[in-house]
């Protein structure tokens, strides 16, 4: 499940979406015992001026994503825009029953989308 | 180690979770163990996350790729019921001693590049409400198990202080070293005695938690956090 974004297209300025990965939806609730499924999120959202710049508490911006925003808003043509993407991430762990019975718990880093940021 | 993924988004999102394949069909019911849902809610950051972008104090302090609650490296947990019948060895009661038992732990579920950091034993007893109320005194002692029903040598001895709770004893070290990888099955002969009686008890459960460090999904940069 996803948020869906106002008016189609990118919508706003770059920053994390709520994306819920349900593991009802792809059949595995009987062999996962925790959690339900995770909010994994994702990064959509322009990366042009000022958007590019961080906000109080943002992600650090990158020299270069500055850098090309410019150059975007000054030659369009010559380079594209800075792309929005995951600046911070962090961990889950799923609960759940192996072809051996055993209970297993794995934790897998960098699965949920915390914090965007243009680079 | 897994074969080329079927096609389709789950298969894909399996692969990329380190599991070759989906458990078949629905597993036997069983009760999770306290232990694992402990460690499960005190390592899920997400229990309590309510929007993206917002992370519960503390959870980000948590050091990747290591078991706080066990103080060892690793981001696999597994709790491993035994296989073994658990009926006592014939010839030990025969011979009036108390009965040794052959558990086994199906260990084929641990991929080679699994590094091991804890292997701990538990056993819980029952017997007699006089037999448990026998305090201190107690010792364990865990051999390999031989072919047939040998017993090979003694891997481990232990002084047992109380019957009440959960005996546990750590195999890593004692029943394969440090640094070799996991064994396939662990076929062991437990033993309890007590030195001052002839009091005898018998073995209620047995059961595995391995934790084991897969550096694939350790990513160095979250080495490099920590």
């Amino acid at each position: 499940e996803a948020d869906p974004v106002v008016g189609g297209g990118p919508g706003g300025s770059c920053r994390a979406r709520r994306l819920y990965v349900s593991f009802r939806e792809v059949g595995w609730h009987r062999w996962v015992i925790a959690p339900r499924g995770f909010l994994a999120n994702y990064c959509q959202g322009h990366c042009s001026l000022p958007a590019t710049l961080p906000g109080p508490g943002g992600p650090p911006t990158l020299n270069h994503a500055v850098l090309r925003a410019l150059m975007y808003s000054a030659a369009p043509g010559a380079a594209g825009l800075p792309c929005c993407v995951p600046a911070r991430l962090s961990p889950i762990s799923v609960l759940f029953f192996d072809n051996s019975d055993n209970v297993v718990l794995r934790h897998y880093e960098d699965m949920v989308v915390d914090e965007c940021g243009c680079r | 180690a897994c074969a080329p993924a079927a096609p389709g988004p789950a298969a894909a999102l399996l692969q990329a979770l380190g599991l070759c394949d989906a458990p078949q069909g629905a597993p036997k019911p069983r009760p999770v163990p306290p232990v694992m849902w402990r460690l499960f809610r005190r390592r899920d950051p997400q229990e309590a996350r309510v929007s993206p972008g917002r992370t519960p104090p503390g959870a980000t302090l948590r050091r990747p790729c290591h078991v706080e609650e066990l103080g060892v490296a690793g981001n696999i947990v597994r709790h491993v019921p035994d296989r073994g019948t658990r009926a006592g060895i014939p010839e030990s009661a025969a011979a009036g001693q108390c009965s040794r038992w052959t558990v086994v732990f199906d260990l084929s579920a641990v991929e080679p590049t699994e590094q091991p950091s804890r292997a701990r034993l538990e056993l819980r007893f029952a017997a007699e409400e006089a037999a448990m109320g026998i305090e201190g005194d107690w010792e364990l002692s865990l051999a390999q198990a031989a072919e047939g029903t040998g017993v090979g040598p003694v891997l481990l001895r232990q002084a047992v202080v109380s019957l009440g709770t959960p005996v546990r004893a750590e195999l890593l070290g004692a029943a394969w070293s440090h640094n070799t990888s996991v064994p396939r099955s662990l076929h062991l002969v437990l033993a309890l005695r007590h030195r001052a009686t002839s009091a005898c008890v018998h073995l209620a459960e047995a059961s595995l938690l391995l934790v084991t460090l897969d550096p694939r999904l350790c990513h160095p940069l979250a080495r490099l956090r920590r």
